[in-house]
């Protein structure tokens, strides 16, 4: 056997390529150069994939969250490791600016495996994460998502736009049918 | 929501996934990217992070049903993730990514699509929407 990755992200259609083409070759670039069979290496680039995501601003995770029906940013993550099912997860973050490496934290160096709100954000202070004012996060677009999203009266999945190039009838509730 | 799953030379898998949610969810919401189980999951058969309609993934334990069905059940990845995509979510609701500990990789969705991309030691790889 070798290796394998997988990865998935909502972004524009005219940006999906370079996007997803950056992402996937600095995790084969990664992989590549790292067949030793330390699980520990291994798991530090995944983690570094998903940092890569989150600050894209055009994913919606990270910079470029979606709004909240207050028009905040409420971010959350989480990381597994399959070979000791050690995890950490968080929820909540508004100022952290890459929520997947609060979660690394939340699984290396707490007894729990799951911290919200101003627990995560606390937590993150503690550990000397780097955060950022909350408003870093929102971005334009979002911002006239959340206002779509209002006039429907809807709660929509983060990536709205091509649905109507799709050859399928559209469904009753709203929602995107994006991933 | 983002998400990345992989599996070493050795069989060594992990999973993670980030999001900022739904568009105009309530304060206070959490969905199922930091659940564990429900939206990230791994162990020694496979590593599995979701997207989609996070409410549906929670109340499908999306991710730890596929890692059960190989485990329970003796399925492969594909055959454990399609039957969780077709059989156990509503359409129009959710996708995943997922590797098995022998390199295999599924991307599967009941959406209309999901921005995917994946690659193997032998040189495939795809990037993906519809």
């Amino acid at each position: 056997m070798g290796w394998a990755i997988a990865l998935h992200g909502d972004i524009p259609r005219e940006l999906r390529e370079s996007c997803l083409h950056r992402c996937l070759g600095i995790a084969i670039d990664a992989l590549n150069s790292h067949k030793s069979p330390l699980d520990v290496v291994e798991l530090v680039l995944l983690f570094s994939f998903v940092r890569e995501l989150e600050n894209d601003p055009h994913f919606n995770a990270g910079k470029g969250s979606v709004l909240t029906n207050n028009g905040t940013v409420e971010m959350e993550a989480c990381i597994m490791d399959g070979s000791t099912k050690n995890c950490g997860a968080v929820s909540g973050l508004t100022t952290v600016v890459n929520a997947v490496s609060l979660a690394r934290l939340v699984m290396e160096r707490t007894p729990h495996i799951y911290l919200a709100f101003e627990g995560a954000e606390a937590f993150a202070r503690e550990q000397g994460v780097e955060t950022v004012d909350s408003s870093h996060f929102i971005t334009p677009q979002n911002i006239e998502r959340l206002k779509q999203a209002k006039a429907a009266n809807s709660v929509q999945v983060d990536y709205t736009q091509p649905i109507s190039i799709v050859d399928e009838p559209p469904v009753p509730n709203g929602d995107s049918q994006i991933g | 929501t983002v998400g990345c799953v992989a599996v070493d030379s050795s069989g060594n898998l992990a999973a993670a996934t980030s999001t900022g949610g739904l568009v105009n969810k309530m304060v206070g919401r959490i969905g199922d990217t930091p659940l564990v189980g429900a939206g990230t999951y791994a162990n020694k058969f496979c590593a599995v992070s979701c997207t989609g309609k996070g409410e549906e993934i929670i109340r499908a334990t999306v991710a730890r049903d596929v890692a059960a069905l190989m485990e329970y059940k003796g399925l492969t990845l594909k055959e454990a993730t399609d039957y969780v995509i077709k059989e156990s979510t509503p359409k129009g609701t959710t996708g995943l990514i997922a590797v098995s500990a022998t390199g295999e990789v599924v991307t599967p969705f009941n959406t209309t699509g999901m921005f995917r991309a994946c690659a193997t030691q032998d040189g495939k790889t795809q990037i993906g929407i519809w």
